[in-house]
């Protein structure tokens, strides 16, 4: 048996559910349902993997990846690799209600959520700090690097490609603490 | 990360993701969750999906477009879900990944690749059968 409305999201982020589901029983759009139930997450950095101060790149900092969509118009907004703003998914609804764009992606993004007056601040914290020092200091052990010298398995950059390529199987990284 | 569908009585559906990627990316990096069809895909006329996991593999094989249209053409919510994982799983048995999948009607399901380290995955839903929102799980 089924019955409508309906929130489902991955995870058990049982706040996000709320968050949405509340603009449900207010009345409000899908739309709003779902940029505000992942913007809790964001706010609330769930389990580390969204939001600020979470997955520190091979440079430390923190980039966001989000994306919302009209499942009556199929309008989408979406960015990537966003830097220094922490409402991820709002910047997205911005590039589908501001701009006739679907992706917007880097230091651009970021240009373009300031002019729509989000706000630009560091999604460093100690917390991610700290994932990223711990890292330097274990030889930068994962990374996504292959086939390059000096052998990425053993140390960290910088990487120049390794003449002979050597089709490797794929390193399984993504886990319960890292993932998209 | 987080994936959302959110459907309402009236049959308007919307999906939506955000997440901070894989931790030690190269930087410029972007992973699933942003690309439309990978990381999230709503239709009101056939359903919606919402994808999580090494996103470096999964957006190879747009695992909510395939749900959605795998629904659109009458699969139940969680034979579509498995219909996407096992997709995937052909090419990468040993990857890391989950996805939900909702219909029109408000049925949903979910599914997963099961690896060493993850054998169940755990997802939320609210609806009208209860107001706070339950945790579910599925065996992967």
């Amino acid at each position: 048996r089924s019955s409508l409305p309906l929130v489902i999201n991955t995870w058990p982020f049982k706040n996000a559910a709320s968050s949405a589901w509340s603009v449900l029983q207010s009345s409000g759009s899908v739309l709003d349902a779902v940029e505000k139930g992942c913007a809790r997450c964001e706010t609330e950095q769930c389990d580390g993997s969204v939001g600020y101060g979470g997955s520190p790149d091979e440079s430390g900092e923190t980039t966001l990846d989000a994306m919302i969509m009209n499942g009556d118009t199929m309008e989408v907004g979406a960015v990537a690799d966003l830097r220094r703003i922490k409402n991820a998914i709002g910047v997205a609804r911005a590039v589908m209600e501001y701009t006739d764009h679907t992706l917007l992606v880097g230091e651009s993004a970021s240009l373009f959520a300031e002019n729509m007056g989000f706000i630009a601040e560091d999604l460093t914290t100690n917390k991610s700090l700290n994932i990223f020092s711990q890292w330097l200091k274990g030889n930068c052990q994962p990374n996504y690097r292959k086939n390059v010298s000096p052998d990425s398995s053993q140390s960290c950059g910088p990487y120049r490609p390794k003449g002979t390529l050597r089709r490797s199987r794929r390193a399984q990284h993504a886990n319960l603490h890292s993932h998209d | 990360t987080i994936g959302m569908i959110a459907l309402d009585q009236h049959g308007h559906m919307a999906a939506g993701t955000s997440t901070n990627g894989l931790t030690h990316k190269v930087p410029g990096r972007v992973g699933d969750s942003p690309i439309v069809g990978a990381g999230a895909y709503a239709d009101s006329s056939a359903g919606g999906a919402a994808a999580t996991g090494d996103g470096d593999v999964m957006m190879r094989f747009l695992p909510s477009y395939l749900a959605v249209e795998l629904m659109r053409a009458g699969a139940d919510p969680m034979a579509a879900c498995k219909s996407a994982i096992s997709r995937i799983k052909r090419h990468y048995s040993e990857f890391f990944g989950a996805i939900i999948c909702a219909n029109t009607t408000g049925h949903y399901g979910a599914a997963c690749n099961k690896v060493s380290g993850f054998t169940q995955f755990q997802f939320m839903v609210s609806n009208a059968d209860s107001d706070a929102p339950v945790l579910k799980s599925v065996d992967c």
